[in-house]
């Protein structure tokens, strides 16, 4: 564990936790593609199935499960408790286009042909496209609710960090995973129009919208 | 023990 390892899990707590208590303290889930969060609860829930198989410390355990706990509490606010708020109109990213492809691509690019290897596999690559569906819909209605954009920030910056933490293990302790780095500059890639924009206008105190 | 080594990562 490394000081980009954890900042980048911080962050990536963070923003879950924003998120929630976003769409809590409003009670609405207005600007918020509930498609993206039922995607990153797909990926939650396919990459931590070793909960079931392995034990590696107190602190990877209790953040999976916390992982998951949020992200289905977030999808249950959007879909259930605070339906009427959902903008569905403008959530209409089709994700068989990102499910179909990643799920062809775990079978045939993974480091071990076996069930939990294929399901962690596609959640990895799942998990760099699955914000997609939110970028999607604030490209449609062309604004976003700045605590949107805060929650945006820290889950790009959690994979940003993630990056820095690869490199730092590939350097100390020879550590590599091809396939969690190519799907994590590919995530980190998707976020830098939004961090330009977030820079540029956000940390100056504007509303991020994009121009008509 | 490789297979294990990616999954200390969240």
């Amino acid at each position: 564990m490394n000081i980009f390892r954890l900042t980048g899990d911080l962050s990536h707590l963070a923003a879950i936790i924003i998120l929630l208590l976003k769409i809590w303290k409003t009670r609405s889930c207005a600007g918020i593609s509930g498609k993206s969060q039922l995607l990153f609860a797909l990926v939650f829930t396919t990459r931590y199935l070793d909960l079931f198989t392995s034990f590696i410390s107190l602190y990877n355990t209790s953040m999976k499960l916390i992982y998951v706990a949020c992200s289905y509490a977030t999808v249950y606010l959007i879909y259930m408790k605070f339906k009427a708020t959902y903008d569905g109109n403008h959530d209409t990213f089709r994700v068989e286009f990102l499910v179909v492809p990643v799920g062809g691509l775990s079978f045939l690019v993974n480091h071990d042909f076996s069930p939990l290897e294929i399901l962690w596999t596609f959640s990895i690559y799942l998990e760099s496209v699955a914000i997609l569906p939110q970028l999607f819909m604030i490209s449609k209605t062309g604004e976003a609710e700045t605590i949107t954009t805060h929650y945006l920030f820290f889950l790009g910056l959690y994979r940003a960090l993630y990056l820095i933490n690869w490199i730092w293990r590939y350097y100390f302790e020879g550590f590599f995973d091809l396939i969690a780095v190519v799907a994590g500059v590919v995530q980190t890639i998707l976020y830098c129009d939004f961090f330009y924009l977030y820079v540029t206008k956000v940390l100056k105190g504007k509303k991020l919208s994009l121009p008509a | 023990e490789d297979q294990k080594i990616h999954k200390d990562e969240l």
